[in-house]
């Protein structure tokens, strides 16, 4: 039988939250004519020992969070991303010249214990 | 704040934030590629970043230059159908990513007043400028010939691949980049013109507004396409 996952637990667990990057907010809109934002989103939550073969974790994390169990004085696994993708961005610079350029990693698409 | 700001400003490749007092018109092109990107990074398509497939080049970063050039002869047009001459010149230096440069295109936006219902045809030729002689004062020394062609009801923009200017780039990285110019009206179709209209070459003068859009690809996060095994 399943040992019951008290209520709330799962919410706390790492994962994936959305965050959404208003260019207007960092007054980038000056610049920047496309897109007008992107979904960013991050990680958050907690990783505890029992859960990090099941949050995406890396054996790395997995060590980690044994090595916390004898020693608290190493730190926790933590929730990180753990895949990302880029965004692509129309802007124009002082001389006048319009760009269109890819940027590696800037959305988070999976999360993690690492 | 602002010293995050320059620390990000750094890792996206510019210096600090433009603050440019207005925005250049956006080619067409450049909002398609952008709106594809979006909505394959939306539905989570994989997409090859070093290819564009809409211009069917290989590069990972566009720039749209602004014509810097100048107009010659601005009296009013010879019987002989030429239309303009103007001196395009583009700024080049901000192109020094190591990397080599994929595609050169010309783009010349008429205006929002269609040539189309007029059945006008033009002829755009375009030269290498060799020497530019006292920078608009005499009559630029020209070199080879990348374009001629005739267009006929043109509207929106034309656009021309310059193949010569991107092996020169990719031979001596070009700093400026001098171009000539020129435009003309068919003889034959010029008369039946100049009668419906008042001047059109003095509007396309007012309204012509070039650019050159240039694709680079960057070798460190690009690899150069490699031919498969058999």
């Amino acid at each position: 039988a399943a040992i019951p996952i008290p209520k709330g637990l799962c919410r706390n667990l790492c994962h994936r939250h959305q965050l959404f990057v208003n260019f207007q907010d960092l007054g980038w809109h000056k610049w920047v004519i496309a897109p007008k934002g992107f979904m960013a989103n991050y990680c958050h939550g907690d990783c505890p020992f029992t859960m990090t073969t099941y949050l995406n974790s890396s054996n790395y994390a997995f060590m980690q969070a044994l090595m916390h169990m004898a020693d608290p004085r190493v730190p926790k696994a933590v929730c990180i991303p753990t895949k990302l993708s880029p965004i692509s961005m129309l802007y124009q610079d002082n001389e006048k010249n319009v760009i269109l350029r890819h940027y590696e990693d800037m959305v988070v698409d999976e999360c993690g214990c690492g | 704040s602002e010293f995050q700001d320059y620390d990000f400003l750094q890792f996206l490749g510019l210096k600090k934030a433009p603050s440019p007092h207005r925005f250049q018109p956006v080619p067409r092109i450049l909002r398609k590629i952008i709106r594809a990107r979006e909505t394959a990074a939306a539905s989570g398509a994989s997409q090859d970043l070093c290819y564009v497939k809409e211009l069917g080049v290989r590069g990972n970063l566009l720039r749209l230059l602004p014509d810097q050039g100048f107009f010659l002869n601005t009296q009013k047009p010879s019987q002989d159908g030429s239309c303009l001459q103007k001196v395009l010149s583009f700024n080049l230096s901000a192109v020094k990513e190591k990397g080599k440069l994929t595609m050169a295109q010309l783009i010349l936006h008429l205006g929002p007043r269609s040539y189309h219902y007029l059945q006008l045809e033009l002829v755009v030729a375009v030269s290498v400028v060799q020497d530019r002689g006292v920078w608009g004062r005499s009559h630029p020394k020209l070199g080879r010939l990348l374009v001629q062609k005739s267009v006929l009801g043109p509207q929106g923009s034309l656009q021309f691949n310059l193949q010569g200017v991107v092996k020169d780039w990719n031979r001596h990285q070009l700093k400026n980049l001098d171009l000539y110019l020129e435009i003309l009206v068919k003889e034959d179709r010029y008369s039946r013109v100049n009668a419906q209209l008042d001047n059109p070459c003095n509007q396309l003068m007012h309204s012509l507004h070039a650019s050159l859009l240039v694709v680079t690809l960057n070798l460190k996060h690009c690899h150069p396409s490699s031919r498969k095994k058999r």
